[in-house]
């Protein structure tokens, strides 16, 4: 089927709400802190993770509010999701810095802005190339004038993933996936007649938001084993499906 | 791997009418 012209528009509607993801953010944080003692705050790594999950939440809210992934039963949508949830939280990360990020910093969820050289002087060698190879994924996406509707169509592809194994559904999934393709092309052909190429660049750096994605996967996986993950989390849970 | 995925099925399978 030709997307119709608003099918983009449909997929753009069912979009979380930035400055509403961001006082969900802050109101967990903030009740978090609370039934601490005044002493006894977060670590950093642990506020990161945080966010994180309370990302994830509004993730797995937006995936399934949307009305193409209502068409596939709950045991699929479980599968599509445990296996690109770690790529929606990458994009999501990657979409922010474009759209908010200073030159030299990350952007977080809650508004605020971390230099990255700070991060980069804290962290240890594996946080630092994550960082380092995100920001540098950043500056290509500015670089190709990434927008809103080429992020919706680049999640969507992630999410509708047909190669997953154990999919039930997966000629809905392949459908789904393809009509998403096509609309991608077609908006860049008509936003970006100039760039010849945008499309083929675009796609391009989905194998680099998998690659990063499963380093973050490994990166959050050891600092669980060193008991540094807060549990009874979605992040954990999430974090198990995969390496049970 | 089914109990291990409880909150992420809660969370895909809850009734938003309740």
């Amino acid at each position: 089927t030709i997307p119709s012209p608003n099918f983009l528009h449909q997929l753009l509607e069912g979009e979380q709400d930035e400055g509403q993801l961001r006082t969900k953010v802050l109101t967990s944080l903030q009740k978090e802190q609370a039934n601490r003692g005044k002493h006894d705050c977060l670590n950093t790594f642990s506020i990161m993770c945080k966010m994180a999950d309370q990302t994830l939440f509004g993730l797995v809210e937006w995936a399934r509010n949307s009305n193409l992934f209502k068409e596939l039963k709950v045991d699929d949508q479980m599968v599509l999701l445990q296996s690109c949830w770690s790529e929606l939280l990458v994009l999501d990360h990657l979409c922010r810095q474009v759209t908010y990020g200073k030159e030299g910093c990350i952007y977080l969820v809650t508004g605020q802005q971390i230099e990255v050289s700070t991060i980069i002087s804290q962290a240890g060698m594996t946080l630092s190339s994550l960082v380092t190879r995100t920001q540098d994924l950043v500056s290509k996406l500015k670089a190709l004038q990434f927008d809103r509707q080429e992020f919706v169509c680049l999640k969507y592809l992630v999410l509708f993933n047909p190669d997953v194994k154990s999919v039930q559904n997966r000629r809905q999934v392949e459908q789904t996936q393809e009509r998403v393709n096509r609309a991608l092309m077609e908006h860049t052909q008509q936003s970006h007649p100039g760039h010849s190429d945008k499309f083929g660049q675009l796609l391009l750096r989905l194998p680099e938001v998998r690659s990063i994605s499963l380093q973050v996967e490994d990166y959050l996986y050891q600092r669980h084993l060193l008991g540094d993950l807060p549990c009874n989390s979605l992040l954990a849970e999430m974090l198990h499906g995969k390496h049970s | 791997k089914k109990k291990d995925n409880a909150l992420l099925r809660y969370l895909l399978d809850k009734d938003d009418t309740v």
